[in-house]
Parts: structure tokens; C-alpha cells; sequence
């Protein structure tokens, strides 16, 4: 009797083994597959693969999302030091796990002394070291990393200063843009781009950044300050102030970076966070709280309603452009009129001022011509 | 100018845009440091009358971060005055014109310069163009255009991550 009983129950959990495999297996199969050209983790956008690569592998290594922005950007002042670099500056949107945003501005910055007339030269030459700001490249990845970081800082580093050193072939955008520099007044600039015959490299010629490759290498094992205090800050503004540059060690030691909220949009079902002025995110809010007043939908690009969507567009910008005038520092000037930029009423009276049928003249929209800039 | 995108596996994001400002910034090369200078105080030019030690330049930079109760879309672009064309461009194509990630930042941009003349990409819908030219608008030919758009955006536990055919970008994910 008692051995039946035994029988019985081991065919009962054998059973049950089953039933729970059989659901394990249907879990896994079924569980949410992402379409092929889909991540199920983790992604980054970079300029250049190699970069987003090495931003994933900074994240699939435990870093955060900012230890992955942060060696993506280390990457692309490399691969288009055209574009970016720690000669720079940055601003950051950073959304935490509970969704908190903050915005790390590490913009340039005016030096200390300048040339007085300055603003004269715009319609000459925008080359030149009288128009250096004070680089806060740096000082944002530090601030962000203390903020978010995970990885050690040193790692952050490691696939760039290995690029540097060892060199890679010029990638087509990067080559694009180096006759850009082969004039007599970028001698120095144009060394760093030509062979030992002092022929300009072009693309796929291999090309290395050995000098930066050891600042980063400092900067990794000593941290930020070793860029803005100490035996670089001194090379460095040894090299600008012999190209009749006006920083000073004083500039680079006082650089602070600010960390402030983001300004939040609502956006249809989204919520949008920007960075305040002196970023353009206000503009950019304008123009999609004056946009999203048409009502847009697929059918907006069909026939004659195509025309008439991106006639307003063209007129939302053209207001637009009129009140770039009213973005700066907050900290040299209100930025009371730059809020009203992103409220829904101040959008709707521009869109009052749309007609469907004609454009006006430049009067009409208030503008204030200003330069182009293409950074 | 460049734009970063992420989105890591707990859901915290990063949008950055970073620039030396113009194509090699100032063109001032530091050689006992390997560092590229900024021009970035050109940007001050025909906005303001005076600037002052501190301040910081006025910019068309808008790294963003979209949320809403089941997506999160980071997104940012490069390009100068042109930024703001280029992230408007594809918020408008793919949360209102319905296209993908993909197509809305690869379709054609229309940019309005600061004297309002209108430029147009050049895959842009030539009847659109002809059209817009009928109402008035001032049509002149860019050179160059320099926008370039790079996003993560996550939806129902897939992440699809875009970086910018113009400038030859490619995303990494797991």
C-alpha cells in the first residue's frame, strides 16, 4: 500500500517538473523579442560607430549612462576633433532611474581680459585666438561623473588614449574637413594633420594624437584638476597667449560649471526637459508649441496640406529667428522673457500672427539679423 | 558640434551636445598640450552690444530628454543655427508625422538663415519648394547643411538607437 502511495506522488511531481518546464520554455520564447534593428538593454547615438561602440561597452561593463556619454565624447574628439574636444565646451540633459533631470552646463565662458573691441571683428575672421572662450570641457565630464558616475573616471579614458596613441585610418568626415586647415595662418594646426614630409593626411592616411593621448593620460590618473590647474593649464595657455591669445591660468582655474533643473515642456503626451538659456531648447519649444496648434497627423504631408504645414513651419521660424535676441546668460541679464518662449499662450498669439496665404516682410517679424553660426 | 544619446539598462538617459563652436574651432592649436581651441565667442556676434568676463555665449544647442507614461525619446542635434531645424524636424516627422525614428531624422529639412531666406535640403519635395516660392518666401541655395541628428528612444522594452546618415553615424546596443 505504502509503495503505491510512494508511486503516486513522484508521477504527481514529475508532472508538475513538467508543467513548470513546459511554462519556463514558453516564457523564454515568447518573452518580448525586439525586432532585429533593436536593442532589448541599452543604446548609444554617437557621431561615428566606433564611438557608440565603445560607449555601449563602457555601459555593458556596468558603467552608467553618463560613464558611456562621457567616453563616446572622449572618442569622437578624435574621431571628428573637427567637431568637439576638451578645447570645447558642453551641455548635458541627464534623466536619473526615477526620472529626475538635471542639466550640467559646461559651456565656454568670456575670459578675464579680451580684446575690447571685439565684437568689431565679427565681420572679418572668426579664426583666431581672440575668440577662445575659456574651455569647460572637462570640468562638465567631472561634474556629471561625480553626479552619475559609476565606472572609475580612469576607465572613461582608456579607449580613447589607445586610439591616440596608436593612431587609426582619418574617417571620410574628419578627412572631409582637414583642407579646412591647410592655410599659412594654421601652420600649427595643419603639423598635426601631415606626414613626416609635411604632406596634409587625408582620408584612411593613419593618424595619431600622441600629445593629447598624454594629456588625457594625466587628466585620467590625476582627474580634472590636472587640466585646469598645474603643468597643462601653464602649456596651455603658454601655446594661446604665443598665438596672441588673452586667457590667463587665472581663467582656467576659476572655471565652474553650473548644474541647474531642466525647464520642462509639456509636449502632447510627452514631457519635454531642455536646458535653459544660453541654450536654444526655448526656441525649439517654440517652434513645436506654434507647430503642434495645426494638429498635425500624417495627413499634413498629403497634397496642398503639405505646402500649407511647412509654409507655417517656415513663417513659425521666421518668428523665431526675431526673438533669438532675448536668449543669454541668465546670470548677465533676465530670463523672464525666455520662459514666456515656452508657454502654450505665447505660442498661440504667434500663431495668430501665421496667415495661411502670404509671408511679409522681415519687419513684420521683428527680427534682428545676426550671423549665422555653423559650430 | 556633436550629439550624444544613451540610455542605459535602468532607464537613465543622457543627451549631450558638445563644440569647439566652427570646423576646428578658432584653428588655434596648442602643441604642448595636443588641445584644439574653441572660437566659441564668434557666437556672441550680431546678438548682443557687449559681453562680459563670464558669460556665456548664446547657443542653438537643446540636448533633450522626451518622456512620456511609455516612452522615453533622447534626442539632440549638431549644425550651428541649424540645430534647432534639425531636432524640430524629426520631433515633428516622427511623434506627429507618424514616420519612424529612422525616417523622421533622415527626411529632408527645410532651415529659414537669419535673414529669413529659406533653404532647402537637397532631397526636399520640389513642388513643396515651387509652392512655398509662390507665397513669397525667399529662396536661396546653403552650401552646406550641417544638422545632424543622433537619438535613443525606448518603447515597450525595445530600445531603437539612430545616429545621422549625413555625417555617416552609426549606434551601438545591447
Amino acid at each position: 500500500m505504502a509503495r503505491s502511495k510512494a508511486r503516486v506522488y513522484s508521477c504527481c511531481a514529475l508532472i508538475l517538473l513538467c508543467l513548470v518546464a513546459i511554462i519556463v520554455c514558453i516564457a523564454v520564447l515568447v518573452r518580448h523579442k525586439c525586432p532585429d534593428d533593436t536593442f532589448s538593454s541599452a543604446a548609444v547615438a554617437a557621431d561615428s560607430g566606433k564611438c557608440s561602440e565603445i560607449g555601449r561597452d563602457i555601459l555593458q561593463s556596468g558603467g552608467s549612462a553618463v560613464d558611456g556619454a562621457i567616453a563616446a565624447l572622449l572618442c569622437t574628439s578624435v574621431m571628428n576633433p573637427q567637431s568637439m574636444g576638451i578645447g570645447g565646451g558642453s551641455i548635458f540633459t541627464v534623466m536619473d532611474s526615477s526620472g529626475k533631470v538635471n542639466i550640467i552646463n559646461s559651456r565656454e565662458t568670456v575670459p578675464r581680459s579680451f580684446k575690447p573691441d571685439l565684437l568689431k571683428s565679427c565681420s572679418k575672421t572668426l579664426a583666431g585666438s581672440q575668440w577662445i572662450g575659456v574651455p569647460g570641457e572637462i570640468r562638465g565630464y567631472e561634474q556629471a561623473h561625480r553626479l552619475y558616475g559609476k565606472l572609475p573616471w580612469a576607465t572613461l579614458f582608456k579607449p580613447t588614449i589607445q586610439l591616440a596613441r596608436e593612431g587609426f585610418p582619418i574617417p571620410q568626415v574628419q578627412g572631409r574637413y582637414l583642407p579646412y586647415i591647410d592655410t599659412n595662418e594654421t601652420q600649427s594646426l595643419r603639423k598635426l594633420f601631415s606626414d613626416k614630409n609635411g604632406n596634409l593626411l587625408k582620408t584612411g592616411d593613419i593618424v595619431k594624437f600622441e600629445k593629447l593621448a598624454d594629456t588625457l593620460e594625466i587628466i585620467a590618473n590625476h582627474g580634472a584638476d590636472a587640466f585646469y590647474t598645474g603643468r597643462i593649464a601653464e602649456d596651455l595657455i603658454r601655446d594661446i597667449q604665443e598665438a596672441g591669445g588673452t586667457l590667463t591660468t587665472q581663467d582656467l582655474a576659476a572655471y565652474r560649471v553650473t548644474v541647474t533643473d531642466a525647464w520642462v515642456v509639456p509636449l502632447g503626451e510627452y514631457k519635454m526637459y531642455i536646458p535653459p538659456p544660453p541654450a536654444g531648447g526655448i526656441i525649439l519649444s517654440l517652434i513645436l508649441n506654434i507647430m503642434k496648434g495645426y494638429h498635425l497627423n500624417s495627413a499634413s504631408l498629403v497634397g496642398e496640406q503639405k505646402t500649407r504645414t511647412y509654409h507655417h513651419y517656415v513663417e513659425a521660424f521666421k518668428f523665431a529667428n526675431g526673438l533669438k535676441k532675448h536668449i543669454h546668460d541668465p546670470q548677465f541679464g533676465s530670463d523672464e522673457m525666455a520662459k514666456k518662449f515656452t508657454e502654450d499662450s505665447f505660442a498661440n498669439h504667434i500663431r495668430s500672427l501665421i496667415s495661411s496665404d502670404k509671408t511679409h516682410d522681415p519687419q513684420y517679424y521683428n527680427i534682428t539679423p545676426y550671423l549665422d553660426s555653423m559650430g | 558640434t556633436t550629439h550624444v544619446s544613451v540610455l542605459a539598462e535602468d532607464g537613465s538617459a543622457v543627451s549631450v551636445t558638445s563644440t569647439i563652436n566652427h570646423i576646428f574651432g578658432s584653428k588655434v592649436f596648442s602643441p604642448r598640450t595636443g588641445v584644439i581651441l574653441n572660437n566659441e565667442l564668434s557666437d556672441f556676434c550680431g546678438r548682443v552690444d557687449n559681453i562680459f568676463p563670464g558669460e556665456q555665449p548664446p547657443s542653438s544647442m537643446a540636448p533633450a530628454v522626451l518622456k512620456s507614461q511609455s516612452k522615453t525619446l533622447v534626442i539632440g542635434s549638431t549644425g550651428g543655427s541649424m540645430i534647432t531645424t534639425g531636432i524640430a524636424s524629426a520631433l515633428m516627422n516622427h511623434l506627429w508625422f507618424g514616420k519612424s525614428l529612422k525616417e523622421a531624422i533622415a527626411a529632408p529639412v527645410v532651415y529659414v538663415d537669419s535673414q529669413n531666406a529659406v533653404k532647402f535640403e537637397p532631397a526636399f519635395d520640389k513642388d513643396v519648394i515651387e509652392d512655398l516660392k509662390a507665397l513669397g518666401h525667399k529662396r536661396e541655395t546653403a552650401k552646406h547643411f550641417y544638422n545632424v541628428v543622433n537619438a535613443v528612444e525606448k518603447e515597450g522594452g525595445c530600445i531603437c538607437a539612430v545616429s545621422d546618415a549625413r555625417k555617416l553615424g552609426k549606434a551601438a546596443g545591447y
